[in-house]
């Protein structure tokens, strides 16, 4: 997280950890977390944690280890060769089925998915909180949850974004209407905190309730816009998935 | 020894008696016979009631005859002065005189045999009661037909015992019924009626023609009911004096008819019948009885549901209803059933959530389902409680028997994150 602050699990409590991976997913049921593709891409049977700000292996004794029924990948995301290489992040979005639920709790419950009327897209302006273990201004790794508020852009401020060689990233990468373009005041997403919720305040909600309108996923550098995955453009999906495999007779 | 005949004179007989003088001749002819003993000369001292002399002839202790005086034959065909003829085979006569005679008396010569004695007619007892037959020596006593000779041999009775009645209804009547019943007969007849059925005499009073009772009260000819331990009658008379139905409190009842050797009437004529056992009509709570009743007997059967809300156990089966049947002692069956409230039992424990203990667990009780808030809401419409309803099930009124389910309150924070502005 650029341009954020140590958080406490308490604020974030629908944050995730992928250990293999070092990335994050949002809890958004007892038995589902949501997460971006290519955090689960290659990693049938990852290893979560959640409950936990801290992810030192002493830390994590006392989360709840979440462990992995199966690994559902958007059909969309197209595999690649070279993932370090790839420029289309188009459909980045996997759920992951828990063998058992997750107590809930004050360091353990579950996002909203965004609803499907139309101020659930969120509007440039629009705060939203990001959290994760990714990096920082400072270090590559941190061991104590951050969180961040940013701003939603257009798309438009994300195309237009500096990468670190521009000569060789012009024309690129692939932005699509599933994306959410957030960013540019300092405040970004980075390395490591790929999968991890884009908190909106839910507006037909008196008291302060989030629903997740994003995902992390890409950016051309940390600190300005990042990308994340438009979460309203695939509720058809996660509900038909979650309804699907949630089926006794389904495999 | 007895003999056939023989023949007796006074002492010194064709001579004059002496004075003073008493002799005894014991007569027996064989039994079965009689004595006839007759006289063919008498020439004895005559005196007023033959106070002197005289020869005294005696039967069984009484006196037949005591004779004095002298007599001639009535008959010139026949010599004899004097007979006797007795029914019994023994006889005893006596020869007596006094101290003095005025005169030469010659005394008695007497001649006796034994002659077949006609039992059926020379005895003032009637010895058959029907039909006497004589013979020398002795007789036998017969029986007209239908009829047999009692071991007495002397009375004739009917076979008139041995008819068992099965039936739910019947008539019985006294043999030959309306004719004259037969006499010296006793006629047991058995009603046999299936445990659970009172045996119930009707009798018309016009039915009923008995031999009436002697003067001290007691019937000669008598009808009598007679159960296992109560006894009704005896009746007799021209009419019937008991009641004219009779409720026996049995299931079994002999019927007695005795009657002696006189007066034979037209006898009777009952109609019986079989009455089921009553079972009391009982009031079972929390329950309806199927087929409504005013009364209940032996046999019949009820279906008895319990009220909404109530159970009837079997072990540890529950029912809504069971089937009591009256029995044969006028006691229901599964009497020990009853309609209890239903139990819902424990109520199941969700995920998530809890359930409040709840006072009892009988029909009609309250239960409420919460979700561990604030990290869980009840997901369904309905709220969380549940009423024990009459099948015995926990039923929410939007759920029916359905748990609710606790769900994560999502996107809720337990601490809000303060971004810090830059």
């Amino acid at each position: 997280i650029f341009g954020g602050q140590a958080a406490e699990i308490q604020n974030f409590p629908w944050q995730v950890f992928f250990q293999s991976s070092r990335a994050g997913g949002a809890l958004i049921d007892e038995r589902w977390v949501l997460t971006a593709a290519h955090v689960v891409e290659g990693t049938p049977d990852p290893t979560m944690y959640a409950g936990s700000r801290c992810i030192r292996a002493r830390c994590l004794e006392s989360a709840q280890r979440l462990t992995a029924h199966r690994v559902l990948i958007h059909p969309g995301w197209r595999p690649v060769d070279n993932p370090s290489a790839r420029r289309n992040f188009d459909n980045d979005i996997a759920l992951v089925q828990l063998k058992d639920a997750v107590k809930m709790g004050p360091t353990a419950s579950p996002i909203c998915l965004p609803g499907s009327a139309a101020e659930y897209g969120p509007t440039e302006g629009d705060l939203g909180l990001i959290s994760g273990w990714g990096r920082t201004e400072e270090k590559d790794i941190v061991v104590r949850l951050r969180g961040a508020k940013v701003p939603v852009a257009t798309l438009e401020k994300c195309t237009e974004a500096q990468g670190e060689d521009p000569r060789a990233e012009a024309g690129a990468y692939v932005l699509t209407d599933n994306m959410i373009c957030a960013g540019g005041e300092g405040a970004d997403s980075c390395q490591g905190d790929s999968g991890g919720a884009f908190a909106v305040q839910d507006p037909n909600e008196g008291s302060p309730k989030f629903y997740v309108a994003g995902l992390v996923s890409w950016g051309k550098k940390c600190g300005s816009y990042g990308v994340y995955t438009n979460v309203k453009n695939y509720l058809d999906w996660i509900r038909k998935t979650m309804r699907e495999a949630s089926d006794p007779g389904h495999d | 020894e007895p003999t056939m005949y023989g023949k007796i004179v006074s002492p010194n007989y064709p001579q004059a008696y002496p004075n003073e003088i008493e002799k005894t001749w014991d007569i027996e002819v064989p039994e079965g016979f009689g004595v006839h003993l007759y006289f063919t000369h008498l020439d004895i001292e005559l005196s007023e009631d033959c106070a002197y002399d005289s020869v005294q002839i005696m039967s069984g202790g009484i006196e037949e005859g005591k004779l004095c005086g002298q007599r001639t034959s009535k008959s010139p065909q026949s010599p004899i002065v004097q007979e006797f003829k007795v029914p019994y085979n023994k006889l005893q006569v006596t020869f007596k005189s006094d101290f003095s005679n005025e005169e030469r008396f010659t005394g008695f010569a007497a001649y006796y045999t034994a002659v077949d004695v006609n039992e059926c007619t020379d005895f003032a007892d009637v010895p058959c009661s029907h039909f006497c037959n004589n013979f020398i020596g002795g007789y036998f006593c017969s029986c007209p037909p239908e009829y047999f000779l009692h071991d007495d041999m002397r009375n004739c009775g009917v076979n008139c015992s041995g008819d068992v009645f099965t039936a739910l209804f019947g008539v019985i009547a006294s043999p030959n019924y309306p004719n004259p019943y037969p006499e010296n007969s006793r006629c047991e007849y058995q009603i046999r009626l299936e445990e659970g059925f009172e045996v119930v005499v009707t009798m018309r009073r016009e039915d009923f023609d008995v031999e009436p009772a002697d003067s001290e009260g007691n019937c000669q000819d008598s009808l009598v009911f007679v159960t296992d331990n109560q006894q009704f009658g005896p009746y007799c008379g021209n009419e019937f004096p008991g009641p004219l139905t009779i409720e026996t409190k049995s299931n079994t009842l002999d019927v007695i008819f005795q009657t002696d050797l006189t007066e034979q009437r037209k006898g009777w004529k009952l109609r019986y019948h079989g009455d089921p056992i009553p079972c009391p009509k009982e009031i079972t709570a929390n329950s309806v009885w199927e087929p409504e009743k005013a009364k209940y007997v032996f046999k019949d059967v009820v279906k008895i549901t319990c009220l909404d809300g109530f159970e009837v156990l079997e072990g540890n089966v529950g029912s809504t209803f069971f089937y009591s049947t009256c029995q044969h002692n006028g006691k229901w069956s599964n009497s020990k059933l009853e309609c209890q409230p239903v139990d819902c039992g424990i109520p199941e424990p969700i995920q998530n959530g809890k359930v409040n203990d709840p006072e009892d667990t009988l029909f009609g009780s309250v239960i409420h389902y919460t979700c561990e808030e604030p990290y869980y809401y009840m997901e369904h419409e309905g709220g969380g409680e549940y009423r024990c309803s009459g099948n015995g099930s926990w039923v929410n009124d939007v759920l029916g028997t359905e748990l609710p389910k606790c769900a994560p309150v999502c996107g809720v924070p337990s601490e809000p994150f303060v971004g810090k502005q830059r």
